[in-house]
């Protein structure tokens, strides 16, 4: 109870007033190199007690959930164009759910190891063994949600962090007193295979104008989708669609004006 | 262009200090994204369909969404990954509705469901929020989105 009450947000810079509680802070998932990972959780505004709990892994590799999922997508609060404050998401997920915002693995956002070498052979495999310590260890500290419904969800690069972590927890249910009552999952706009999200990833640029015919079949012919390094002809066909065929372009939003 | 006011906010002492963030002092400012895991991520696996396959069979409620106008993880990709599944249909290929407005299409497999987000970049929330909140709800309650 104290470790919760030490992680109670009283109040945020410039945040307007709101009936729900949030708590952030940190939760080491291994003591012998300290790394800890940073959580926020946004409770839900109304009935937190009887709504599940949802866990929001950002994408990258390396991107915060705190920058993404709770201050540009899902969460309650946006930061105004100063900087200067918050104003409310009417649209917030914590209107159905009690919101988990998990920064991992050590290195992205404010999570971090004492070990610098963990910053430079980081991968899945630690990201998602790192994710399911914190979770345990987390419901230690919020014992409320230890036989909680649990959801996970995220974008981009989560698609493989979502999975695998769901595998985790599977994985540990199986031999565990405590089991974590994982429901589910669902992730968007996710990364899945290495070949066909590739081959799918040009052949929507071509359905969608993006590039001509003779650079769709160029790439098509040349790359070997299922390579992690491209060879240098392909990389070259990929620059030359970028810079010569699709233009000063929002690639993430295609239809969208540029952020210059 | 969100992200840049996010780069200030949170590194705000005053900001840190009310989130009892950045308590060790990290020997760098923070970001948005770390360059530094991105450049250096050790190990991937190259793809997640047998993952999908394992989880299906576990029971677990799965599914997938898709905004059509990001071009990093495009619609079609994700379609293709799909297809390998090789899932026999529960309910057939639909528009959804949110607000009276086509909201995407979507198809319910068995063990996974499917849904475009109409418009939506590659932050599907955060471009389409009306469309995403009520994604959200039809996956909690575990009903198919709604076909009006």
């Amino acid at each position: 109870k104290e470790e919760e009450e030490a992680d109670r947000i009283i109040s945020l810079p410039g945040q307007p007033k709101v009936s729900f509680q949030q708590y952030s802070g940190y939760v080491t998932v291994n003591q012998i190199v300290g790394r800890a990972l940073f959580y926020w959780l946004t409770e839900a505004d109304n009935e937190p007690l009887s709504k599940p709990l949802v866990v929001w892994l950002n994408g990258g590799p390396g991107c915060s959930s705190v920058a993404y999922g709770a201050s540009e997508e899902i969460g309650p609060f946006r930061i105004n164009k100063t900087s200067s404050g918050l104003y409310l998401n009417k649209f917030s997920w914590n209107k159905l759910a009690n919101l988990l915002f998990l920064e991992t693995p050590a290195g992205v956002g404010f999570s971090y190891s004492n070990r610098s070498s963990d910053l430079l052979d980081t991968g899945d495999y630690r990201t998602a063994k790192d994710s399911l310590q914190f979770l345990i260890h987390w419901m230690n500290r919020f014992p409320r949600y230890r036989h909680r419904e649990v959801y996970i969800t995220g974008e981009s690069y989560a698609g493989h962090y979502v999975p695998q972590l769901a595998r985790e927890i599977v994985h540990y249910n199986a031999n565990s007193k405590n089991p974590i009552n994982l429901k589910g999952f669902m992730v968007g706009n996710a990364v899945t295979d290495n070949y066909y999200d590739n081959l799918g990833t040009v052949t929507y640029w071509w359905s969608h104008a993006m590039i001509s015919d003779k650079t769709y079949k160029q790439l098509v012919n040349t790359c070997d989708f299922r390579r992690h390094k491209e060879s240098n002809e392909c990389e070259s066909l990929y620059y030359y669609a970028m810079d010569q065929e699709f233009g000063n372009i929002d690639q993430y939003n295609i239809y969208a004006p540029p952020c210059n | 262009c969100t992200e840049k006011y996010a780069e200030i906010y949170y590194n705000r002492p005053d900001v840190q200090k009310a989130m009892h963030a950045n308590t060790t002092g990290i020997p760098y400012k923070w970001t948005a994204c770390s360059e530094t895991l991105n450049r250096n991520w050790n190990d991937t696996d190259d793809s997640i369909l047998p993952i999908y396959r394992e989880l299906i069979a576990a029971g677990l409620r799965i599914w997938v969404f898709s905004g059509d106008v990001d071009s990093v993880v495009p619609v079609t990709a994700t379609r293709y990954s799909l297809a390998q599944l090789k899932l026999s249909t529960t309910i057939p290929w639909y528009p959804w509705y949110v607000k009276k407005q086509v909201g995407g299409w979507t198809e319910v497999y068995k063990g996974l469901t499917f849904a475009t987000v109409r418009g939506a970049g590659h932050e599907v929330p955060l471009f389409k929020p009306r469309a995403a909140y009520q994604l959200f709800r039809s996956f909690l309650r575990g009903e198919p989105l709604p076909k009006s």
